[in-house]
Parts: C-alpha cells; structure tokens; sequence
C-alpha cells in the first residue's frame, strides 16, 4: 500500500478543504510558524485511521475535532478526512474491481488498486466510515490497516512530545509493538 | 501467537543493535524479555548504553538519548515490517545539530519503501524532503497548505497543491 | 492565608495577562478560579486564546503556544515575586524562530534582578547570554565545564572556571 | 539573596570536581551536545536545594545520582554538590556574622553574608546536609528557600521537558504556585 493523498474539510484549523499529494515513498516534511496547523495534519491521519480516544487528539470529547470557527468563520457543522492510498500490484488500465490487501478484500474504487477512507463526524454526534464509497464499520477501517502499524495500535504515527514514550512506557506496552508488527 | 511473536521480536532486536549503532555511533542497545519462561505474556525492557558510558536504566539517559533510542527501536520495526507510510511529530526537538544529521540519514535509508512525513521546525531536517508543504495562517485560525516543489521544478506558491501523481 | 492567597492571584493574573500578551503579540491570555465562591480550596484553570483564535481548551494549542503560555505565567509569577535564579532546561525546544526571539527579550527583561540559567541548543537563546558555559565529555561519560566570557574580555577557553566575583 | 558558585563532585557524569560561577543576575547559558551533561547540572541544583525524589532527578533510587563509573573510571563513593549564594545587603568588610534571610538566621559563612548549601550522599546511603559548615537538616535547607520558587514546590526550576507540565497539570497544583510565592 503507498500513500497518495489527504484531504481536510472541517477539521481542526482547516476550516476550508485543504489537500497534501505524496508520491508514495520518499520523504515528504510539513513545516510553517507554531500553531499554524502541521500538528492538526498529523491528527487528521490519526483521525481518519479510526482514533478512538479523544484525548490523543488533544481534545475533550471528539466533536472538539470540527473546526469551531475563528475571529471571521463561523463554526463548521462537520469534520470530514479523506484517505487515498493505492495498491502498487493492482493494474492500471483494467477496470476497477473489488480487491484483497492485507487479506482483507475491499471494494472496488475509482481507480483498480485505490483504496480510499473517509470519516465524517456531524456536530451532532452522528459520524460516518465511508471505504471506496461504501459505508463501512469502524472494524473494517482497523482490519484494513491491521498489522501495518497504522491500526489501532499504530506505532508508526508518533505524536508530538510522544517521542519518549517508547522507553518511559511499561514493558507490556512495548510487548504490543512487537506483537502489532508480527 | 507466541511462534510469531518470538520471531519478530529477535530479528526486530537484532536490527535495533544495529539501528543503535548506527544513531549512536557504538555502544549498546537491545530489547530484553522480563520473563524468558514465559514468552507468551513477557513484557520487554529496552538497555541502552552510548558508547564509552556504563550501562544504567534508560531513564538516566539525557532527552537526546531518550529520542535517539526510540527512533532506533522505530526504525528496527520498520525494518522487520514496513509501514505504507510513518509520520513523525518534531522528533528532533531534543536533538543536536550532528544527531539530526545522523536521524536525517537513517530515515533516508528507509525512504524507499515508506512514505516518510517529517513535521518539523529543523532545516537540516527539511532539507532532507522531495515534497515540501508549508502550513500558514494568513486568516487567524484558518490553515492553508501551500506546496513547495524541491525536485525538477522551479519552486512555486500554490494556493491549492495539485496532485503530484 | 487565604487573603495572601486572593492577593497574589489579582496581581499574577494582572501580570499574566499582559505578558500573554508580549509573547503572542495580542490575544487573550488569563487565570480563573475553579471556585470563586471557595477561594479557600479553589483550583485554577488557564484560559487562553492566541490571536485571531476562537477560546478552547489550552490542551487543543499548539506545543510551541503550550510552551509560550507556561512562560508568559511563570514571567508573571517571577514578577510578582522574583527568585533568587532560574533554570530553564530547553524550554525553547517547541518554539519557532520568531517565538524564540519573544521569549529571549521577555527572559532580558526580568534578568536585571533575577538570575536565569538557560540550557539550550538555541543559538538565538545563546547569544543572549552575558555568561556561557559549554558541558563536553572529551572522555566518555565524564563531563567538563568550560567557561566561555562574552562580556568585556576576550573569548577564552578554560579547563576550569574562575570566579567572577 | 544572589547566586554566586555551584560545584558537582560525583554528582551524576561529574566525576571530577567541576564548578559554575555567576554574577548574580543576568543571563548564564549551558550548552553543548546530547548527553554530555547539561540537564545533570540542572539536577544538581535541584538536588543540593533538598529534592527527594529519585524519580525527578531520572533516577530509580537516590545512589543513582552518585558517579557510576566510565569506561576509564571506577564508580565514585559519594556524591557533593554545594550552591553558594549571597546577601547583597551583608556589609563587606565587616567581620563574617550569622545573619537572617527570608526571616531564618543562618550560621555565619566565609565572607559576610554568603550562604553556602552543600548536601552529600555516600553510597552507603548515609546523607548530609551542611550550611555554612553546620550540618543541618533537610527542613533548615526547605526554609532557607520558602517561598522563593527554589522550596520544595522549586516552580523556578523547569526540566527538560517538563514546561507543557503547567498546562497539563490539576488546577489544585497550580494554586500550589501561586501558594508558593505568597
Ligand atoms: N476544532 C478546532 N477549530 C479551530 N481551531 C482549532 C481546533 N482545534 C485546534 N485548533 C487550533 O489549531 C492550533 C494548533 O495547531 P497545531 O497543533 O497543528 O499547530 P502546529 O503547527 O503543530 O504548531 P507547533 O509548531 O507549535 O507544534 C491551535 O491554535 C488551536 O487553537
Ligand atoms: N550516576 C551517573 N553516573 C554516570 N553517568 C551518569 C549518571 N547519571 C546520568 N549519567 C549520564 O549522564 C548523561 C545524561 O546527561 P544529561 O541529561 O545532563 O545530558 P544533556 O547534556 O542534558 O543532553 P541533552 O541535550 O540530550 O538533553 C547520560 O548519558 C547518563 O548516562
Ligand atoms: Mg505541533
Ligand atoms: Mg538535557
């Protein structure tokens, strides 16, 4: 699976829908002044992954995530991240058909081997998985990247100030880490 | 299961001592089981030693050895199990300019297979990117991403990214 | 007592409040009681609300305006009631450039009675510096002072300090 | 009360005797590479100004503040750390007196109106703390700084990496600070 794109709408201090392309490998940097919003991408990633806690996106509960205006926006009604990453394997020039990554199968997209995942989260609590345009349980999102270290336990996501936590975590904690890559 | 597990967990140590090596320029580093009877519910210590120094708990190392280690142990993982992609939050805050260069050039090691998206307030750090998107706030409280391309173009300021692929 | 106490919160808060401000450029930045009715026992809460931002909970700012906040409160304490000296151990590591220049001029501003160590990697904090000291470990794990003079007397290197006074 | 001197002998990757001097007020800065000692001097004032917890000097039990040994050197026996201030009202050339500072008398020092705060742990685990030559007790060094952000509640002195700790910490701990200097 290689990354292809983010898109915010709604999200944090992404008030407009605001869009980062990658080219699949390589390293890609996000820089700008504090408080700019770079940090916010990051928990856009976590988000859209299926992060439970609310608190690990630094807020209280999770409607904190939707943008809550500024000194000239008015407040959004939804947060919406979208994920599109693709199959390298899958072959261009077919038509898109359901797939299997992971050993999990999923449906068709726009393209043959793209794989994109989208939550929304209203104001008024109601929220939404949408994989390749068919709405999904927060389960399949998790089983998608299950293993990848972008599932529940996504160890490869490191949160700012969260660097030492590796070692000043209990050794059970670490024990996860292992066991999410094996 | 614990077949699994034992596996991944003695070639993710083994490239942790040489990640360590590696980030640290000697010394020791590896992963120990709490319980080597029982595999299946051992939780794991991780020692760590720079080169020259004595071993003691990871707790007395310094905020820059604190980082380097756990990068190494990231970057170990990754090696066992490449993730599509990883991304990481200002983990060169705590570190010196020649460790930067040093976390620079291991990352760079990995890039080829993982997507790497590196925040970061470090020039050394961005100067490592092919892609380069500033975050701004030109409206308060209001982001907007601004793409800066490194490689075959001209640099230029876009009010929305286009898509590189 | 409690009126000491009522008394050193007005005066803190005011304090508070305008170097909020000095760090932010603008903003609102203040202290509340978790209980006004018993100020006895009460708590505080920080609120804080950069420029142009709308006021949400501190935990949802940034590192870098964390970090500003907890300085623009300790600057207010400070002045309120000044310490003997104060060490500050990379607290500039989240901060961006512009923000680490704020914060040097605010630490120059207080440091006329107050005596301020700053541990850093910064050379915009460094240079603010009228005495530097540099820690090396020539021999591993064994550490050196040397004292470096910046103010009035040509740079020297030391192998150890003489007094000043 | 003004900062003059501060020496670390066995303290941490001091193994040889080291000294800091000051000029009272102003801006000291420490510097240099990762791990090479900068935060150890930190501790050692935290220390000689009475910390009792291990765990805030990085330590599981308080020998581990004592030199540990290199690999050139043997572990050192005992660890001292002594912090000398002074009262810039004493009067110089008047013959050495005990004084008052911060309403507490303190035993006359070597020159008028320096204060000197040594504290030393053996490996035994025997400890001590002397003032101006007098051994004490932890309490008369507590006192010796009540009030002055350098007591027990120390809030002039921020850790690596503990400066988020006042955002993040319980409202009752923040009265401790302002408690603390009124
Ligand atoms: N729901 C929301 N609506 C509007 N703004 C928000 C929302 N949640 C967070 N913010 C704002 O986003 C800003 C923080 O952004 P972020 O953490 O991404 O900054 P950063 O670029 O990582 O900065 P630093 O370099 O300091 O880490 C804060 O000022 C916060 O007020
Ligand atoms: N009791 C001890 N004996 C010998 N060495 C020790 C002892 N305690 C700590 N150390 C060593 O001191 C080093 C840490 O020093 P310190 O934390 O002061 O570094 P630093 O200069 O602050 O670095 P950074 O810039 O990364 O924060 C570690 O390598 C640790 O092994
Ligand atoms: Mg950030
Ligand atoms: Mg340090």
């Amino acid at each position: 699976l290689k990354l292809k794109k983010l898109e915010l709408f709604g999200f944090k201090s992404f008030c407009d829908k605001e869009e980062l392309t990658f080219s699949g490998s390589g390293i890609a940097s996000i820089v700008g002044p504090n408080g700019c919003g770079k940090s916010n991408v990051s928990d856009g990633i976590s988000w859209v992954l299926g992060e439970q806690s609310a608190k690990t996106l630094r807020g209280a509960r999770m409607q904190d995530v939707i943008f809550s205006g500024s000194r000239d926006r008015k407040p959004s009604g939804m947060a919406t991240v979208s994920l599109t990453l693709y199959d390298p394997e899958a072959r261009d020039g077919q038509p898109a058909v359901d797939g299997t990554i992971n050993g999990l199968s999923y449906p068709a997209g726009k393209r043959p081997g793209e794989i994109n995942v989208t939550r929304k989260l209203f104001s008024s609590g109601d929220s939404q998985y949408i994989i390749n345009g068919h709405v999904s349980r927060l389960r399949d999102v998790h089983d998608l990247f299950m293993g990848t270290g972008l599932g529940p336990n996504h160890y490869a996501i490191i949160e700012q100030g969260r660097i030492g936590q590796v070692l000043s975590s209990k050794p059970l904690d670490r024990r996860a880490i292992i066991e999410e890559a094996a | 299961s614990r077949k699994q597990f034992k596996e991944a967990f003695e070639v993710v140590n083994e490239n942790f001592r040489k990640t360590f090596q590696t980030l640290f320029g000697g010394g020791v580093g590896e992963m120990r089981l709490t319980d080597e009877e029982n595999i299946g519910e051992s939780g794991i210590d991780i020692v760590a030693s720079p080169p020259g120094k004595k071993l003691q708990s990871v707790a007395l190392l310094s905020g820059g050895e604190k980082s380097l280690t756990a990068l190494a142990l990231l970057v170990a993982t990754f090696q066992y199990k490449p993730s599509p992609f990883c991304v990481l939050d200002e983990v060169d805050a705590a570190l010196d300019e020649s460790n930067i260069q040093r976390f620079r050039r291991l990352i760079e090691s990995m890039s080829d297979c993982t997507q790497f998206i590196l925040i970061t307030h470090s020039k050394t750090t961005m100067a490592a990117a092919s892609t380069l998107y500033g975050v701004t706030m030109q409206e308060p409280g209001v982001s907007k991403l601004v793409s800066v391309r490194l490689e075959g173009e001209r640099q230029r300021r876009l009010e929305t990214s286009e898509p590189s692929i």
